[in-house]
């Protein structure tokens, strides 16, 4: 959690419109990633962004899921752009 | 874990953060 920000929950995540729910879940990951990933926050981010929202919850509740996810999308990035 | 890094998007749009957002 960001200190003073209030857990985003599912069902205050429920009450947003459909288009904003990603946008929200994207403004509370993205400081915790630029934590582990300071450059490739923002793509890294996105591509987290296109899974299913009750993951992104989750990660957003468990350190560990959210290190693990992180870490593996930094990899499959990174083997992108080496095959590039 | 497989079927996860199957479904990472590489060209996915970067995300930007609302630096206008409401406090």
């Amino acid at each position: 959690h960001v200190r003073g920000q209030e857990p985003l929950t599912a069902s205050m995540l429920a009450a947003a419109p459909l288009k904003e729910q990603k946008q929200l879940l994207g403004e509370r990951l993205y400081p915790l990633i630029q934590a582990l990933h300071p450059t490739l926050a923002g793509k890294i981010t996105g591509m987290l962004l296109e899974i299913d929202n009750s993951e992104l919850l989750h990660m957003l509740e468990s350190p560990e899921s959210l290190h693990s996810k992180v870490e593996e999308a930094v990899a499959v990035l990174q083997a992108h752009q080496a095959k590039e | 874990s497989k079927a996860f890094i199957a479904s990472l998007n590489v060209d996915a749009k970067p995300f930007v953060p609302n630096v206008h957002a409401a406090e």
